[in-house]
């Protein structure tokens, strides 16, 4: 699961996060988890997001995962609340 | 398409907006009509109609906010998050804001308030995100020139309102399914080689890294072309790349568009005013020729000399026999010229003038 992060840097850490939050539910699901369990909770919303927009399923933030999470969009999430 | 969770609807189809305050990046009237026209969009396709109140408290209110603006969803400046909108529902529900930090436009530059308007409408209305690449519902902003509801937004609207009172039940462009047997394309050309496929709004693109052709719109390389395009072709030695549609065209260089284009193929090329449109073009590197196809004719020009071969136009059967009198695409790979006529594909030796063998249109796609 470290893998999930340690890959790309600071500010993308950031983004990826923020990310998930906004648009896929990250921590309202998990409020107060331990970092490991975040950990796991990213790499599935990672996966979900990934298979929404048809890229490849991995779970990790690659750079076509990066770039899809920097184009502008919609506020409302892909997800139901 | 999705509907939002719980499947919220208006329960009365005769539906209020107003407009509350204004973009400063738009004169008022155009803002007016854009968000009018953004209503039409999903009143022509369904039984719901739009009307504009100018106080109190209307279905749907729209606002232009900055940052926090109180409705627990804050936005953060400039990208990123454009707008949001409310399901169905009282007060704040069907309610949509804009980004006032975002520059509004009503053309190709970021971002064409016509396209966000209309989408976040369809979230007004009880639609969630589609994960169509062509929808409008799709999240992410993509603006093709023109904004049209696809069929896959039709199918959503009805899916909760039911049909529209239109006697001719409106259709909506679809997203061309690659391996759809009955699939033909409107240019293809090769680039930097890889070969692209144009369809309508999208592209197609096979390379060696995936396995899945990837399918995307137009929009995503080259906003300005974004959808009809009619022939392409690259010319190599300048790394270039060459989009027609009517008479005019493009040349592009990787994402780039050239400055100085469109231009038009008759100043640029020397076709007569009679040719209105360029059906198929491709560059033959051994040569330095370029062939273009033009109904049931075809006419060589000199990429070098910059002029056209004189002689021309010949006649299509005559130059390439066997592949018929009208040519939908065509592109050249490994020295073979390989054309495309509804759903067949006929690989030609522009050597021997021989076929050598004959294809369905989408056999580069694995399926």
């Amino acid at each position: 699961f470290p893998a999930a992060t340690s890959e790309i840097q600071g500010q993308d850490v950031e983004m990826v996060k923020k990310y998930l939050e906004n648009y896929y539910n990250l921590n309202s699901d998990e409020k107060k988890t331990k970092k490991t369990r975040e950990n796991i909770a990213m790499v599935e919303k990672l996966k979900q997001m990934q298979k929404f927009f048809g890229l490849k399923v991995t779970g990790k933030p690659n750079a076509e995962t990066l770039n899809v999470m920097k184009q502008a969009r919609c506020g409302v999430p892909d997800v139901a609340e | 398409f999705v509907l939002t969770e719980g499947n919220p609807r208006w329960e009365h189809t005769n539906l209020t907006y107003r407009i509350e305050n204004y973009t400063p990046d738009l004169p008022r009237a155009v803002v007016d009509h854009t968000i009018e026209k953004a209503f039409q969009l999903w009143s022509n396709v369904s039984p719901l109609t739009f009307t504009k109140v100018f106080k109190g408290q209307a279905d749907i209110m729209i606002s232009f906010v900055w940052r926090d603006h109180g409705d627990n969803s804050p936005f953060y400046g400039p990208g990123g998050n454009l707008a949001h909108a409310f399901q169905p529902g009282p007060g704040i529900g069907g309610d949509v804001h804009f980004d006032e930090e975002e520059r509004w436009t009503n053309d190709f530059t970021d971002y064409n308030l016509y396209h966000v308007a209309a989408h976040e409408l369809g979230h007004s209305l009880g639609l969630s995100h589609s994960s169509y690449i062509g929808s409008l519902m799709y999240p992410t902003y993509i603006f093709s020139g023109d904004v049209q509801l696809f069929q896959d937004d039709i199918d959503g609207i009805q899916a909760i309102y039911g049909p529209s009172k239109n006697p001719i039940q409106p259709i909506g462009p679809q997203t061309p399914r690659v391996c759809d047997s009955k699939l033909t394309f409107d240019a293809i050309t090769t680039l930097r080689g890889e070969v692209m496929f144009f369809k309508d709004r999208f592209y197609m693109r096979v390379n060696s890294f995936y396995p899945e052709t990837e399918l995307d719109l137009i929009a995503v390389f080259w906003p300005v072309v974004a959808n009809g395009l009619e022939a392409a072709y690259e010319f190599a030695e300048r790394d270039e790349v060459r989009l027609f549609k009517g008479h005019k065209y493009w040349a592009v260089r990787g994402y780039d568009v050239l400055p100085g284009y469109p231009r038009d193929i008759y100043r640029s090329f020397g076709f007569p005013r009679s040719v209105k449109n360029i059906d198929a073009a491709v560059f033959e590197e051994d040569t330095g020729k370029t062939y273009f196809f033009v109904g049931n004719k075809y006419w060589r020009y000199d990429e070098y000399k910059r002029s056209m071969d004189a002689g021309y136009p010949k006649l299509i059967a005559d130059g390439f026999p066997g592949i018929g009198n009208k040519v939908d695409a065509v592109f050249q790979k490994d020295g073979f010229f390989h054309f495309f006529h509804k759903t067949r594909q006929y690989k030609f030796d522009p050597k021997t003038k021989r076929i050598l063998t004959l294809q369905k249109a989408n056999s580069w796609f694995n399926c």
